[in-house]
């Protein structure tokens, strides 16, 4: 359903967010 | 070395590669992938593909939210059985080239839920 879709929208941006902290250091 | 315990995977390599495609396709909120998302995923590397199955589509912390969620993107794309994380794929993805493919089935269409 949606909720799980921005459920998982909010994992890729933490995803991005964890590749994007292991990109600065 | 692992800066996160929920992405265990996440390698320099992996981080440097999936924020295009997570941003692009997988950090939208929508099941209806555009088709610029789409192009990306039909001409991800295997590199790509590896991780995004690792750190998300298959990653055990997540999966069960981001695989249901990666299926229903890479099934309308097309591109399911690259995204499928079975370990068919992963890694060892040989789109190019090649005589001997054994990956090559036709997933036109794929069961619902």
């Amino acid at each position: 359903g949606g909720r799980a879709n921005s459920v998982a929208a909010s994992m890729a941006m933490f995803g991005l967010l964890a590749s994007l902290v292991f990109v600065m250091f | 070395e692992p800066q996160s315990t929920m992405f265990p995977e996440m390698t320099p390599e992996c981080a440097t590669v999936m924020p295009d495609l997570l941003e692009k396709c997988f950090a939208t909120g929508s099941v209806t992938p555009t088709e610029d998302c789409c192009t990306d995923l039909k001409s991800a590397t295997s590199t790509q593909v590896t991780c995004l199955c690792d750190n998300y589509i298959a990653n055990p912390a997540v999966s069960n939210i981001t695989g249901p969620y990666s299926k229903a993107i890479t099934t309308k794309c097309g591109v399911f059985d690259k995204y499928s994380c079975d370990g068919t794929s992963k890694g060892g993805e040989e789109k190019k080239g090649g005589s001997s493919s054994s990956n090559g089935k036709d997933n036109g269409k794929s069961e619902g839920n």
